[in-house]
């Protein structure tokens, strides 16, 4: 099994992040991710195609897995990595695969 | 997989 690439560490920041945006029955809303993501200031069709490798079962909500990939990539995309067209399976959630 | 174009769920399209 491929360990997930998001780190135990990384994983308590993005949701310690999760939790202060007031998840409702444990999952975000588009709405309430909208505004975190375009903090980082990415152009917006960036941060459309992380929703789109983020949001796995494409309900427009992330739960706490999802969101760790968005962040994830995010992160990644700030420090000058390209944000890969198709998720790659390490980068998929232990509980989603 | 999935349509392409006007996707709702997307917050960002």
């Amino acid at each position: 099994d491929t360990p997930w690439v998001v780190k135990p560490e990384e994983k308590m920041k993005f949701d310690s992040i999760f939790e202060s945006l007031g998840p409702a029955g444990g999952i975000l809303t588009g709405d309430k991710v909208k505004p975190v993501l375009l903090n980082s200031k990415l152009p917006v069709d960036i941060l459309g195609r992380v929703w789109e490798l983020s949001d796995l079962d494409r309900d427009g909500m992330l739960d706490k897995d999802e969101f760790s990939v968005a962040m994830y990539l995010v992160y990644r995309a700030l420090e000058g990595e390209p944000v890969p067209m198709s998720l790659p399976p390490p980068l998929v959630p232990p509980s989603k695969r | 997989q999935y349509p392409t174009g006007g996707s709702s769920t997307n917050p960002f399209l």
